[in-house]
């Protein structure tokens, strides 16, 4: 039998990691493409739920309005940098 | 598919690109073929030409950078971002921007294409054998002047084809050293040099120098990545060093120990332990021309679409056999027409062809080839007035007569069938018709007339004011059944809800064709029902669209739908 394998973790310089929630996360992600706006976010106007179903329309995700993990999973795809809406 | 605001869009159809440097990951001349396949791709299928220009200021300029490289949207490292472009328009409008912290492939991983050797610039063969062993990664085996070389078969030993693998140590690219070989030891800023680096550069590309001093000569080029540089980490396009050493232990190959997400990594230095210089081992990397098709997409005037198989999807996926989805054709038609293209219908021959005069068939072949009357081959009709299913067969109307094909499958084409001998009170254009899906009624459009069968029975004609329609209205030009007794009247950018039973169209209309159905053409001269699907013609094309809204095929009505050969 194979023998048990201590694994070793280390924390690799430079890279990237992120200290963001998720929220956090998703609400940059919501601003970067077009979902919703800088000044609506900022003055906390934004209501979340409905971008977040703008935005599960666009991917073809079910339209929950909830930040759940298949969304979360499909916002760390690699994707075009072109805003899906505004310009 | 969606358009940028305004439709924007290129005023002429002759678009000029230009590559305005590489990545150090794919070769020049793949790279150039990438951009060329993806120009390709919206050329097909419309009127416009992409010609490439060396200088100057070309519509479309390409360019790879990382992070900040000179516009306001900066990329993001390895994954997340990929590229960007702009819509068209003057200065940046209409470039494209690929993120060089990717990894560039053309989708199944690191491609290596030789230079010199016997090969004639074929792409490296992984794995190969040589003398017995086999080989992942190009080598300096064999040889004592240690240049990396790769098989191109899968067998040296046996076909003895190799080339030399991309290093400092055989060529640069870019700068103005017109791709001279790194020289090393090189002197820059007093230091000297014996390796490619990033210093003296913002913008993360290695570099050295072609002559032995810099400082003097101001000879320099860009180091090409080597098939074991790594992606990310610390070391961006450094290869990786084997064997390193890592928490004591020696590894020659790369490995994931150290990390919880099983991604491969290897040291840049033979000690990672002291020098904590590292990056990710190459993955399948991202095929540049999918990427490319996708953002010239942007470039010629396309948004994201939300379906999901389109190109012009936001997300990134690797497709082996590439074909342009009709969501993309009906976009890029949309704002340039359809091209030329090939012809569909197959060559013919001619009655003049001497060998089919003296060839004993030639009766049976010029009967079939005998002009034929456009008006009786339905397949000669450049477009029918009206398309519509009754009674499972879809009916094409022209002229005063109409053709049926079986909507079960590949059916022949009966007809054709005197539109009066059926339907005695009918004139011989009709605009539009439907079958009640409830009452099995049939309704008759003709200019501001309807007519409405039960059977043999007849009612009409009647004015469309009895419909509840304005005198402005001059015909409907197209029908879609709802269900519950709901057809939409179509004409051109307009339509109507009529209730069939009350046969008087709804409150709250005409709303417009655009807002509903995005995506076709609103002067559209025919719409109907089929196969639960939305169809749209305008010449000789329809848009298919489905419940949901969404384009999801073009294609020409004769060969799609009247099966013609």
């Amino acid at each position: 039998p194979l023998k048990p394998h201590s694994q070793v973790f280390v924390t690799f310089p430079g890279e990237l990691v992120s200290n963001m929630t998720d929220q956090e996360f998703a609400e940059n992600y919501l601003e970067q493409f077009g979902y919703i706006s800088k000044r609506t976010r900022s003055s906390r106007q934004v209501s979340l739920g409905k971008a977040l179903k703008q935005l599960q329309k666009q991917l073809g995700l079910q339209e929950t309005g909830d930040l759940d993990s298949n969304t979360l999973e499909a916002m760390k795809m690699p994707r075009c940098g072109v805003p899906d809406r505004g310009s | 598919f969606q358009t940028f605001e305004g439709d924007l869009k290129w005023d002429h159809n002759d678009i000029t690109y230009r590559v305005l440097n590489y990545s150090p990951d794919l070769d020049a001349e793949l790279t150039d073929d990438a951009f060329a396949r993806a120009f390709k791709v919206w050329s097909d299928v419309t009127p416009l030409t992409f010609t490439r220009l060396n200088s100057g200021e070309a519509d479309i300029m390409i360019e790879f950078g990382s992070k900040d490289h000179g516009d306001p949207y900066p990329f993001d490292g390895k994954d997340g971002l990929l590229a960007h472009a702009y819509p068209p328009g003057q200065g940046v409008q209409g470039d494209a921007h690929f993120d060089d912290d990717e990894f560039w492939t053309l989708g199944t991983g690191v491609v290596v294409k030789t230079r010199f050797g016997n090969a004639n610039g074929e792409i490296c063969h992984f794995p190969f054998r040589f003398e017995g062993e086999y080989y992942s990664s190009c080598t300096s085996e064999g040889r004592t002047d240690g240049l990396l070389w790769c098989a191109t078969t899968a067998n040296f030993d046996k076909d003895k084809k190799y080339g030399f693998c991309p290093s400092e140590n055989l060529f640069t690219f870019g700068g103005n050293s017109d791709g001279e070989k790194c020289v090393f030891p090189f002197i820059f800023d007093g230091e000297s040099y014996d390796a490619c680096t990033k210093d003296g550069r913002k913008d993360g590309y290695r570099w050295c120098s072609t002559t032995a001093n810099f400082d003097q000569d101001k000879k320099f080029g860009f180091c090409p990545n080597r098939d074991t540089a790594v992606t990310g980490g610390n070391s961006q396009g450094d290869p990786c060093v084997f064997p390193f050493t890592f928490t004591g232990k020696t590894y020659s190959s790369c490995t994931s120990e150290g990390r919880g997400d099983r991604k491969l990594w290897c040291a840049t230095t033979s000690n990672y332990d002291t020098d904590k210089k590292w990056g990710f081992c190459s993955d399948q990397g991202y095929s540049l021309f999918l990427v490319a098709a996708h953002e010239f997409g942007h470039a010629l005037g396309l948004e994201h679409s939300s379906v999901r198989e389109a190109l012009m999807y936001p997300m990134y996926s690797y497709i082996e056999d590439f074909r342009l989805h009709p969501d993309d054709i009906a976009g890029i038609q949309f704002l340039y027409g359809s091209g030329t293209g090939p012809d569909p219908n197959p060559p013919e021959p001619t009655s003049e062809t001497p060998d089919e005069v003296t060839l004993p068939e030639v009766t049976t072949t010029t009967t079939e080839i005998a002009p034929v009357d456009p008006t009786n081959n339905p397949c000669k009709v450049k477009y029918f007035d009206a398309i519509t299913q009754i009674q499972g067969e879809l009916h094409f109307f022209k002229d005063g007569k109409y053709w049926k094909v079986s909507a079960a499958g590949q059916g022949a084409i009966k007809g054709p069938v005197q539109i009066s001998d059926t339907w005695p009170a009918l004139p011989a254009t009709i605009d539009t018709a439907f079958e009640d899906l409830l009452t099995k009624k049939l309704f008759f459009f003709s200019g501001r007339s309807f007519w409405v069968y039960t059977g043999k029975t007849v009612l009409g004609p009647r004015s469309l004011e009895k419909l509840g329609l304005g005198k402005d209205v001059e015909k409907i030009s197209g029908s879609l059944q709802r269900g519950q007794g709901k057809v939409l009247l179509f004409n051109g950018e307009k339509y109507w809800r009529l209730d069939v039973k009350a046969q008087v169209v709804d409150k709250g209309y005409p709303r417009y064709t655009d807002e509903s159905f995005a995506g076709v053409p609103t002067d559209s001269h025919d719409v109907f029902l089929y196969k639960d699907k939305y169809y749209f013609c305008q010449d000789r094309f329809y848009w298919r669209m489905t419940s949901r809204r969404q384009v999801d095929q073009v294609g020409y009505t004769k060969y799609d739908l009247l099966n013609c050969p």
